[in-house]
């Protein structure tokens, strides 16, 4: 899911 | 990144900006929450831990260090700086109900059951009730200043425009993450009605005046 990639959102 | 993130971020930037020039200006803090501004510092301060361990790019760096500066300027200015306009008869909403279900919550609902993990989780799920003592503020003064509605108008607006961002990268990018949306939600509708009285209030050059 999208937790596993790295967070780039503030 | 993408147009609705990017305004977003601009939102949010304004809205801490608005905050610090109506204290820094008028050497006074009243109507504003120095609750809700210790939560802030709280949600930037568990987010972005990462700061100094993953580099994501020099804007995504530069505007973590501005909100986690920003957050301890205002409370300091408000518990510090200005503490004889501090209006602690007004700003009595108990935190503490807001952080221990964060907490809760977060080793309950999240990605991961590591630290990092755990405490992004609870400064999403903090974030979104972040406002309520400010909300809860404005209601019991039962006015806001029109500096204080531009404020929580682009406050709000911010996680607002995130949510057209997380709704871009799902058609775009088919990345989404469940719980940073449902908080967002959760977060973007707790202004709604504040939002309401704003546009149909204030943008009328009208004071903000809350039904008593």
């Amino acid at each position: 899911k999208g937790a596993r990639r790295k967070k780039d959102e503030l | 990144m993408n147009i609705f993130r990017l305004t977003g971020d601009l939102a949010h930037l304004l809205a801490i900006i608005i905050l610090l020039l109506k204290i820094w200006k008028t050497r006074s803090c009243a109507g504003i929450s120095g609750k809700s501004q210790i939560l802030f510092a709280i949600v930037y301060t568990t987010r972005y831990l990462d700061l100094v361990t993953t580099y994501v790019s020099a804007y995504n760096t530069l505007m973590k260090i501005f909100f986690l500066g920003s957050s301890f300027a205002t409370v300091y200015l408000i518990y510090v700086k200005f503490k004889a306009t501090y209006d602690h008869n007004h700003d009595t909403f108990r935190i503490e109900f807001l952080i221990l279900p964060a907490v809760i919550l977060a080793l309950l609902i999240n990605h991961a059951f590591t630290p990092l993990e755990i405490l992004w989780t609870f400064s999403i799920y903090l974030e979104s009730v972040a406002i309520l003592p400010q909300l809860f503020m404005v209601s019991k003064t039962g006015e806001a200043e029109s500096i204080t509605s531009h404020y929580l108008f682009a406050l709000g607006s911010y996680r607002g425009l995130y949510i057209l961002n997380w709704i871009y990268r799902y058609a775009m990018e088919s990345h989404y993450d469940l719980i940073a949306i449902v908080a967002g939600i959760v977060q973007t509708v707790l202004y709604c009605d504040f939002f309401y009285l704003y546009i149909t209030k204030v943008l009328k050059g009208k004071k903000l005046q809350l039904p008593a």
